[in-house]
């Protein structure tokens, strides 16, 4: 951090976000315009901010504590920085990734609106960390929970079409209600019957306790 | 079922381009179908009783023998060179998420093999390895302790008198815990234990030992070994302990590629200290992408099952509604198949970012490992967490369908939720990123 802070630091792909500059305001600004760059923005941001919030207090109670004792102090934020350097990864891969997709229009289309809709419930779920600071006003909060809305209207028609390009056979799949045919309720019964319980209409656990209990 | 019918017309674009994507290519999709019709055309591999019907006993039964016609059909099946793509595909197909009797032998015994020996211990191990005279697994974890492995407490001493490392466990909780098919199955163990030579101690090292006799399978003297008994899932596996009572090997069993020890009992240090990160790397991505095909499954299920079921009729007269209508449906389902879709691409990425550090390695060029080893232990850990906060959300989008084993649910959840564990359990790997991220 110190290196970066003094713009000497060499850093790896991975880690290149923690060099770049804090921004004061997010422009997210619901789904019209909206870019890749700006969700990958904002993760990056809030990634940053936990990784050096975090360097800044290990750094301080390293001056009265051992490092090992420091380090067991804050570590449930030690986590939450990993966590977030993580997520932030994930979202600037899943747009790097879907971007090298050669199919039809529609389909990278489809693909970003999945991307979208993975960045902004992440958000949505961490929401704290984006207010902080007012990075992210109010009323963009809010529009993040009616752009998932909007998304999640948008992939309804779709989803079932994008569960099957997983293209599990229901030999893999192994489950009565995620059958392909899409023939629950016979099968859940069939499959029922199989149970070892079934294998007779009394079952000797009766007549050794419960039969003799009626009959008493 | 006419619902089902009514979604895929309903859809706006060509399932197939998408699915080529997600998988990486048309040959690969072929691949798929062929490798499952292949299965399915084999009365080995016919499944009469579905797996949750059976008793321990039986599901450990029926999976070893799965297992054996499992490897007899490999090499037609599928194309060696890729084993943990078509390999795991395979596997999947025969074994669902039961595991088996030779799970260990091909995902870790073998590679440590491959991977940790010497010319003269290759000849020695791989052809016995791969014809399947023995059996083996890969035994780290003790009772006492997990992640942290510097303190591992069963020991390998080196006696020069005799040429042998005396294998011991000192107390109870040095006892071998959990590794996969070492209750009952293996007859070998790659075994972790800390080296002690020449008066001084040198930490944890592979130990290529013999646990049970190759004639009538019994434990060998000075060996004790057993199952651990029923887990969450993954009950067709014999996870296993294993104790030594001062247990002699021959020196050459100690796996020499890296450190060595010589006759007279000189410990000689590896050239990089950092090279035995690359294989956990390898090892999280494969656990990553297999993470992400669970809630892939969980998903299909939840997403299929929530246009095949009505529930509550809005308009009187006009017929139950279908739950995926719902918003609040959506909003439980839609974000787990976006988890997996990233999580997937992050798993194909941190593949091929350990494909190019293995190049650089053989250079002797560490530089990108510290990065890649925390990136994909943080990755591991992140992922292991959601998919199966996400396969619960499926579940529970199942209303108590979802709560019978017909569902899958219990397997695929049970599966998966161990990888919050194994291999690092997740806030030791999160703190070992942090330590990374604090350093740069």
């Amino acid at each position: 951090v110190a290196k970066i802070k003094s713009g000497n630091a060499k850093l790896a792909q991975i880690d290149g976000y923690l060099k770049a500059f804090n921004v004061n305001r997010s422009s997210f600004n619901g789904l019209t315009g909206l870019t890749p760059q700006i969700l990958i923005q904002d993760f990056e941001q809030v990634a940053r901010i936990q990784v050096f919030g975090v360097y800044s207090r290990l750094a301080e109670l390293k001056r009265t504590l051992p490092e090992h004792e420091a380090f067991n102090k804050i570590s449930i934020d030690l986590c939450r920085a990993s966590r977030w350097h993580v997520k932030a990864y994930l979202v600037k891969n899943f747009f790097a990734y879907i971007s090298r997709c050669s199919g039809a229009e529609r389909v990278k289309q489809l693909l970003v609106e999945i991307a979208s809709l993975y960045a902004l419930d992440q958000i949505s779920a961490g929401l704290a960390h984006f207010l902080r600071n007012q990075y992210y006003s109010q009323s963009q909060a809010d529009q993040v929970k009616m752009s998932i809305e909007t998304l999640l209207e948008r992939l309804r028609p779709e989803a079932v079409a994008i569960v099957d390009a997983f293209d599990f056979s229901d030999r893999e799949l192994h489950s009565v209600l995620g059958r392909r045919d899409g023939n629950v309720y016979e099968n859940l019964l069939k499959w029922a019957q199989q149970s070892q319980l079934n294998k007779s209409d009394v079952l000797d656990a009766y007549h050794k306790h419960l039969g003799p209990m009626m009959k008493e | 079922n006419p619902d089902l019918t009514k979604e895929r017309k309903a859809a706006s674009f060509d399932v197939n381009q998408l699915s080529e994507f997600i998988h990486g290519g048309k040959e690969v999709l072929a691949r798929r179908k062929e490798i499952l019709e292949f299965v399915e055309s084999k009365p080995e591999f016919k499944q009469e009783t579905p797996i949750e019907f059976l008793s321990r006993e039986e599901r450990y039964e029926q999976q070893a023998k799965n297992a054996v016609a499992m490897t007899e059909y490999a090499t037609d099946a599928i194309d060696g060179s890729d084993f943990f793509g078509e390999g795991m595909y395979y596997q999947q197909l025969i074994m669902g998420r039961d595991l088996h009797a030779l799970s260990l032998h091909y995902v870790m015994f073998l590679p440590t093999i491959q991977n940790q020996t010497t010319e003269e211990q290759l000849d020695k191990w791989l052809g016995l390895v791969i014809t399947r005279g023995i059996a083996g697994t890969y035994a780290q974890t003790e009772l006492g302790h997990g992640t942290n492995l510097s303190q591992l407490e069963t020991t390998a001493t080196y006696d020069p008198k005799t040429e042998e490392f005396v294998i011991h466990s000192p107390k109870v909780s040095a006892a071998k815990w959990w590794p996969g098919a070492l209750g009952k199955s293996s007859t070998h163990a790659i075994v972790m234990a800390q080296l002690y030579t020449d008066g001084q101690k040198y930490g944890p090292h592979p130990f290529i030992v013999q646990i049970r006799d190759l004639e009538d399978h019994k434990p060998l003297k000075g060996i004790t070994v057993g199952d651990i008994g029923p887990k969450l899932g993954i009950n067709g596996s014999d996870n296993g302990f294993l104790l030594f009572n001062n247990y002699r090997i021959p020196r050459e069993n100690m796996l020499m590629r890296y450190s060595k020890v010589t006759k007279e009992g000189k410990y000689i240090h590896p050239k990089h200290q950092k090279l035995g990160y690359g294989s956990m790397v390898f090892v999280r991505s494969i656990m990553i992408r297999d993470q992400s095909l669970q809630l892939a499954a969980a998903s299909t299920i939840a997403t299929r099952y929530a246009a095949v079921r009505r529930q509550g009729e809005l308009v009187p007269g006009k017929g139950e509604v279908q739950i995926i209508d719902y918003r609040t449906q959506q909003l439980r389902i839609f974000p787990q198949i976006t988890k997996t879709l990233a999580f997937l691409f992050a798993a194909s990425e941190v593949r091929d970012l350990y494909l190019k550090v293995t190049e650089q390695l053989s250079d002797g060029n560490v530089e990108l490992l510290p990065e890649l080893h925390s990136l994909s232990s943080g990755l591991k850990s992140v992922v292991s967490w959601e998919v199966s906060q996400g396969i619960e959300q499926c579940r529970l989008a199942c209303g108590g369908h979802g709560y019978s084993q017909a569902s899958g649910f219990p397997e695929i959840y049970a599966y998966a939720v161990g990888g919050c564990t194994y291999e690092g359990e997740n806030i030791v790997m999160l703190l070992q990123v942090a330590r990374q991220l604090m350093k740069t």
